[in-house]
């Protein structure tokens, strides 16, 4: 799911040229997805060293940052995490309430542009990872076997400026998401 | 060390849209 919602923030949000995103369909609803080798590696590989963390319940949010020239982030989408509570209900019925509402937030994404001011030329994106205490220790055999190193994020990436929250989409499994928008990024 | 609360990002750079732009042309 974090794989496809980055793909459609990078298209939504124009951080790449619309041609190299193709439609493609997931949870039955229409999404944009690179077709672009390199970027969907990143983005395959950011994702493989995150997956760990979430299934430990390590990471409390994973946050994609779109940011202007200068690496001053002017907008994030943050997804914040936490492990659903025990269920009682059966896992088809558990499989299907959350392929619901994952449509829906697709669906959030894909119109969020009516929400969000444009961004400045020549924005760039990172993934930051939010982590719990004692986290990264597994994430590092994680980073070592891909050869995909993570580094703790500068303040500059991570601090915003009187940001406006824009809430996207509570999920009953418990995964929180909303959006970050800098207020001035066009000043 | 690894111990605390982090912000972490990947040292790597995604590619930049002048990149991809380029690998476009050349296609």
């Amino acid at each position: 799911f974090l794989e496809v919602a980055i793909h459609l923030i990078l298209y939504v949000r124009e951080v790449y040229p619309s041609g190299i995103f193709q439609k493609r369909k997931k949870y039955n609803v229409p999404v944009q997805m690179s077709c672009h080798p390199e970027l969907n590696q990143y983005i395959q590989d950011t994702l493989h060293c995150v997956k760990p963390l979430i299934e430990k319940n390590d990471a409390e949010k994973v946050v994609v940052v779109i940011m202007d020239k200068e690496h001053h982030p002017v907008e994030r989408f943050v997804f914040e995490i936490s492990q659903p509570p025990l269920l009682s209900i059966s896992s088809d019925t558990l499989l299907s309430h959350v392929e619901q509402l994952l449509r829906a937030f697709i669906l959030k994404i894909s119109v969020c542009d009516a929400v969000l001011s444009n961004n400045p030329p020549g924005c760039s994106f990172t993934v930051l990872v939010h982590t719990r205490e004692a986290a990264t220790r597994n994430m590092e055999k994680v980073q070592v076997i891909k050869d995909f190193p993570w580094i703790v994020a500068d303040e500059q990436e991570v601090h915003m400026q009187e940001p406006r929250l824009i809430p996207l989409k509570t999920m009953t499994s418990d995964i929180v998401k909303y959006i970050h928008d800098c207020i001035d990024k066009e000043s | 060390g690894g111990g605390g609360a982090h912000i972490l990002k990947p040292l790597m750079s995604p590619p930049s849209r002048e990149e991809i732009l380029s690998t476009l042309l050349d296609l």
